[in-house]
């Protein structure tokens, strides 16, 4: 069982697409697979199709335990037609901030929320928001592992090493067990000399921390998320679908033999 | 003169490189350009070739305002080789946040300490973090204009309906100057069915907002950031070059006839 953030300090890398899909490539090799979303922009949940912000969510489970009415995180599940559970965002996450900047012990939130669900999954994948804020804190004092999605490209690349900053801090002060599991290339082509520059020196840098398989550029992923659905759902044959594939068995070997 | 804000509430949309490039092209054509770095990612600075955070910048002065000791951008101003004016980031701005938050007129720190600069620029720009967010506020409610970048698919079309929400409030409670400029098409294919339908469903939703010139896809502007220029200094016969500098005249065709 292990807790994975999805997390990297740059816009538009790939992390809604990196959770919503290697959780759905997991989810096809049979194992149990919980995503959660904690970005107020709840990308990740419109991906699946939840248009309208159920009654229950992240920031409704949240704002219980700030007010001590103890949250519940499995009252905020979804069960998505692909064999997913999820537990959707809300807008409202943009002020949770504000809200638990207060608090005594406001990293460990979203770890105290998820306690008594980690032993019915194999997976849980946290799509964070993309700056290092108080939430993307919470996820990760919350997380095992966590994955660094990112296209081959000079701001992507500073972000990586932006995030590895606090990475360290976290870790010392807050979560010595979380662990930097790699680096995921997306929109990746060979051809293009920026992306291969930018993978080789991340393997330099960060060895044997960059995963082999790259996420190829697929128009047919954006096309499954405007249909609401993981790219297996939509397209089992795109390349998109084999790429994620591939990333999966890529991340059962890590995560077993770590 | 016009204070333009660069924002919408979807990461990796192309709001700092527009903002970059679009100023260069307005410097270009000998228009007197100060850009604005109001993420703590310092994209911009770093696109500018300004690796290591400056003394003064927008965190020092902001937070000189905050404990009232008055701040002054002007000494936090940096003259690029190109021309271009531009105040940088600094990686504190993702705790200011949290400083201004209990602050009287917290909403006005950026609007205040631009006052002086006006009158000095043609255009300013402010490259905002991705989020909506005090410091994004703060940047809206110093603007005249707000210009959405973004690529044509179903993410960041959701990251335009949910700005627009927030957009509404923020003219109704905090600053009725501010106008919608418009919203640019960036990384745009005509031959991706998605990206030429999400540019018509733009432009039936918001009449005569979407701007006809569209920004190609071109990997020079990711090389040119590398190079810490902006596509002018870099390859100004590369599309991306092309693309920027029919945005500037379309942009003065629009920002005259308001
Ligand atoms: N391999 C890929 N090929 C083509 N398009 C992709 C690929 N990966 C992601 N995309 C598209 O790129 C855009 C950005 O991806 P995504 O939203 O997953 O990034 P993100 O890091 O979650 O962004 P944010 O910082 O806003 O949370 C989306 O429109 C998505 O559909
Ligand atoms: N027209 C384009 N063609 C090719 N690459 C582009 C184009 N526009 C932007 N990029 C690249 O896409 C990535 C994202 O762009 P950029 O950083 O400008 O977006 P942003 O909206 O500022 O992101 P963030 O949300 O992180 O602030 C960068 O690596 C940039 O070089
Ligand atoms: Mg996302
Ligand atoms: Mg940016």
């Amino acid at each position: 069982m292990s807790v994975i953030s999805i997390a990297i300090q740059k816009g538009g890398s790939g992390k809604t697409t990196t959770a919503l899909n290697l959780g759905a490539a997991l989810s096809q090799e049979g194992k149990k697979v919980l995503l959660i979303d904690a970005d107020p922009q709840a990308n990740l949940s419109q991906s699946l199709g939840i248009e309208d912000e159920p009654q229950f969510n992240l920031y409704s489970e949240l704002k219980k335990d700030i007010l001590q009415e103890g949250g519940d995180l499995s009252k905020a599940i979804v069960h998505t037609a692909a064999g997913i559970d999820v537990i959707p965002a809300s807008i409202d996450l943009a002020i949770v901030e504000l809200e638990m900047a207060g608090l005594m012990g406001r990293e460990y939130l979203i770890s105290d929320l998820l306690k008594p669900l980690v032993d019915e999954y194999d997976y849980i994948f946290i799509d964070c928001p993309h700056a290092i804020s108080l939430l993307t804190v919470n996820a990760l004092v919350a997380s095992d592992y966590v994955m660094l999605p990112l296209p081959g490209e000079f701001l992507p690349l500073k972000g990586v090493y932006g995030f590895m900053r606090q990475f360290e801090i976290i870790r010392k002060k807050l979560n010595p067990r979380l662990e930097l599991l790699g680096m995921v290339m997306t929109k990746y082509d060979e051809r293009k000399s920026m992306n291969v520059g930018v993978k080789k020196q991340l393997e330099e840098k960060f060895d044997g921390k960059v995963f082999h398989t790259v996420i190829r550029t697929n128009i047919q992923l954006a096309k499954a998320q405007e249909a609401g659905k993981d790219i297996f759902s939509y397209d089992r044959s795109a390349n998109g679908a084999k790429d994620y594939r591939q990333l999966a068995g890529e991340l059962m070997e890590r995560s077993y033999s770590e």
